[in-house]
């Protein structure tokens, strides 16, 4: 599993 | 983006719009706790700021804006034109409580020990907590307006698929985000007894009272 570099969702 | 993220988002956006509706059309803010949505206000500020400095895409931007936006309208009318009709003496919930434990929980668990970081892991903790206010006002009131309970059933299914969104993440694009999904988990729970009521008696055509 990979965590998004960034916060993308509101 | 995938439906469930979609319609949960747009269903926060509606939660505000229901909210402003009920402020606009009966010129009252009476069984809204002001304390719960200077904390939603909080939240946004914590979180979307970076709106100036992180373009994740117009959809992301618009949304923060309005939610930023549209919570200081909120917190500005019910302390300006709309002070009057607060329900003052049931929005009696300890803000402190819930403010002071997100902030400690935000500097122990975060993604980077940045400023940017530990507000967003702020805002992530004190959104899961931030209704219970509201949810303590309607206890120590008992009834609701309807229209106050349609806004508390959209923001309670905002959340509701946010969960299904990250199940939905984990098993197409490995998407992993404990922090969020801890919070979320809880954010979701604290609207179960809500949402009973919600479908057992609002739903079907009759006053939200508690027993």
């Amino acid at each position: 599993a990979t965590k998004v570099a960034f916060h993308d969702e509101l | 983006m995938n439906i469930f993220r979609l319609v949960a988002d747009l269903l926060h956006l509606a939660s505000i719009v229901i909210l402003l509706i009920k402020m606009y059309a009966t010129n009252s803010c009476s069984g809204i706790s002001f304390k719960t949505q200077v904390l939603y206000l909080a939240v946004f500020i914590a979180r979307y700021l970076d709106v100036f400095w992180h373009f994740v895409s117009v959809y992301n931007t618009f949304m923060k804006v309005f939610f930023i936006a549209t919570a200081s309208g909120v917190v500005w009318a019910m302390l300006g034109p709309l002070k009057d009709s607060r329900s003052k003496s049931l929005d009696t919930f300890r803000w402190e409580f819930i403010v002071a434990p997100s902030a400690l929980l935000a500097i122990i668990f975060h993604d980077r020990f940045t400023v940017t970081e530990i507000f967003w892991s702020f805002s992530v903790f004190l959104e899961a907590v931030a209704i219970l206010p509201q949810l303590h006002l309607l206890q120590q009131s008992g009834e609701a307006e309807t229209i106050t309970t349609h806004y508390l059933a959209a923001l309670g299914g905002y959340r509701a698929l946010y969960l299904v969104n990250w199940i939905y993440r984990y098993f197409t694009e490995g998407y992993v985000d404990v922090i969020a999904w801890c919070a979320g988990l809880v954010q979701t729970a604290l609207y179960c007894d809500f949402f009973y009521v919600y479908f057992t008696r609002v739903l079907q055509g009759r006053r939200f009272a508690l027993p």
